[in-house]
């Protein structure tokens, strides 16, 4: 389960 | 993904599309600020350097290839290719941009969000495109006029922030611990740079007719 990262938007 | 998001990602996309039509079919950049275009791929070959490890979703790796790809090949253009190398004029579209990026790259450095070299690169993209249209601003103000295309490109790019603006306050209320400072500060400032002109391209809409923007 990778870190869902704080960067999920463009 | 909320509705917000989407049209402010389509509203991006358009902006690519129109520009990339203005400069291929009209065969000429005039009134385009090859500055403001070189920020933009600074800014997505930055920002996007997390295509190789951050795999959120197919959507976001496909556009993040798609931004690079796309701001690449229209500095190309502008900057290689005749005849529209030959429409670009230096000594009107001359804002010093390293007064944008110097600064953006201090903050970077000491404002943003895990202390690692890559979230340095991310915040230093984020702030760098909120003011990456200013050279494209300041040329329409020297020129007065904005051509029709050029007016319907820089609607669209700022509608896209402002688009993520309205995304960001749904996250805000819809999910628990949802904390972006850096981008809901950046994409204010960025948003905020367009309401002149949104003022001008929407008085030269309004009577339906396409008068040319006209900027003071």
């Amino acid at each position: 389960q990778s870190k869902p990262s704080a960067h999920d938007e463009l | 993904m909320n509705i917000f998001r989407f049209l402010g990602d389509m509203s991006h996309i358009l902006s690519f599309v129109i520009l990339l039509l203005k400069i291929t079919q009209g065969k000429s950049a005039a009134g385009i600020s090859l500055r403001t275009q070189e920020l933009y791929m600074i800014v997505f070959c930055s920002r996007y350097l997390d295509l190789f490890w951050n795999f959120s979703s197919l959507y976001n790796s496909f556009l993040k290839v798609v931004f690079i790809a796309c701001s690449s090949a229209i500095v190309y253009i502008i900057r290689f290719k005749s005849p529209q190398k030959d429409t670009w004029n230096p000594e009107l579209d001359n804002f010093p941009i390293q007064y944008l990026i110097g600064p953006c790259a201090v903050a970077g450095l000491l404002i943003n969000q895990d202390w690692t070299p890559f979230e340095m690169i991310w915040a230093f993209s984020i702030y760098l495109e909120a003011v990456a249209i200013l050279p494209q601003l300041f040329l329409l103000q020297k020129q007065g006029e904005v051509e029709n295309l050029t007016s319907h490109y820089v609607a669209a790019l700022g509608a896209y922030r402002g688009l993520y603006l309205m995304n960001w306050v749904y996250r805000y209320f819809t999910e628990d611990d949802y904390l972006q400072r850096i981008v809901w500060f950046a994409g204010t400032v960025q948003t905020g740079l367009y309401i002149d002109f949104f003022y001008h391209y929407y008085q030269s809409k309004r009577g339906g007719l396409s008068r040319p923007v006209k900027l003071p």
